[in-house]
C-alpha cells in the first residue's frame, strides 16, 4: 500500500 | 481499496455529476449554494496538495483531479457564467461561510496527526468538509422547496461520507493499527449533518412529495 503517512484515501 | 470506500468515492462523484449536470445543461443554480461551493474547492485545493508529491494510483491520481477540476469549475459557472449566475439566489445564500475557515484552521493547527505542513493542511481540510454542507443546508430551509436535482445532488453528498464510515469500520478491522480517530470523527460529524436532510429527503420518497 502507500507509504506511511500518506493518505490513500480521498 | 474495498466496496464500501469504491461505493463512497462513485456516490460522491455521482453528486459532482449531478451538480454539473443541472449547471451545465438546464444553465441553471437555483438552490445551490456558491458559499459550499467555494467551502468545497478550498476542501480539495488543501486535500490534494500531495497529488504531486505522492503516487498512490492511477485512480486515485484521477479521482483527485475530477473533484479538483469539478469543483472550481462549479464556482467558476456560479459566479462568472452569464446565464447560471443569474439564477444564482444571492440574498438568501447568506451563510457567513469565512467563519466556518478560521476554527477549522485553529483547530488543525491544534489537533492534527503530524505537525507538517501537508499534514496541518489535510487535517484542516477534513473539518471544513465536516462544516461545508451549512451554507447549503441554511439556503435549503430558506427555499421552501427544491427541485430534484438539488436534492439528488445533497443526497448523493451526504451519502459518501456515510460509505466511507462504512469503509474505515472494514479497515478498522482488517489492517492492523489503522486508527484515525481526527478522520472518523470529523466524518461522523459531516454525515450527522445531513440527518435532518436525510429524514426529509425519505419522507419525500415515501410521500411522493417535492422536499419541503
Amino acid at each position: 500500500d502507500t507509504p506511511k503517512g500518506f493518505h490513500d484515501e480521498l | 481499496m474495498n466496496i464500501f470506500r469504491l461505493a463512497g468515492d462513485m456516490t460522491h462523484l455521482a453528486s459532482v455529476l449531478v451538480l454539473l449536470l443541472k449547471i451545465h445543461t438546464i444553465k441553471s443554480c437555483a438552490g445551490v449554494s456558491l458559499r459550499t461551493q467555494e467551502l468545497y474547492a478550498i476542501v480539495f485545493a488543501t486535500r490534494y496538495l500531495d497529488i504531486f508529491t505522492s503516487f498512490v494510483s492511477v485512480y486515485n491520481t484521477f479521482m483527485k483531479l475530477v473533484f479538483l477540476g469539478s469543483s472550481f469549475s462549479i464556482v467558476w459557472y456560479m459566479r462568472y457564467h452569464k446565464a447560471v449566475h443569474r439564477t444564482y439566489d444571492r440574498e438568501q445564500d447568506t451563510f457567513r461561510h469565512w467563519f466556518l475557515v478560521l476554527p477549522c484552521l485553529v483547530l488543525a493547527l491544534l489537533i492534527h496527526e503530524k505537525f507538517t505542513f501537508l499534514e496541518v493542511l489535510w487535517t484542516f481540510s477534513l473539518y471544513l468538509e465536516a462544516v461545508a454542507i451549512l451554507p447549503q443546508l441554511v439556503l435549503l430551509q430558506r427555499t421552501r422547496n427544491i427541485d430534484n436535482l438539488t436534492g439528488q445532488y445533497i443526497f448523493l453528498l451526504g451519502g459518501y461520507r456515510g460509505l466511507y464510515i462504512l469503509n474505515w469500520i472494514y479497515r478498522y478491522f482488517t489492517e492492523p493499527h489503522f486508527v484515525h480517530w481526527i478522520t472518523w470523527i470529523a466524518g461522523l460529524v459531516q454525515t450527522l449533518l445531513y440527518a435532518d436532510f436525510f429524514y426529509y429527503y425519505f419522507l419525500r420518497f415515501i410521500g411522493g412529495r417535492g422536499v419541503e
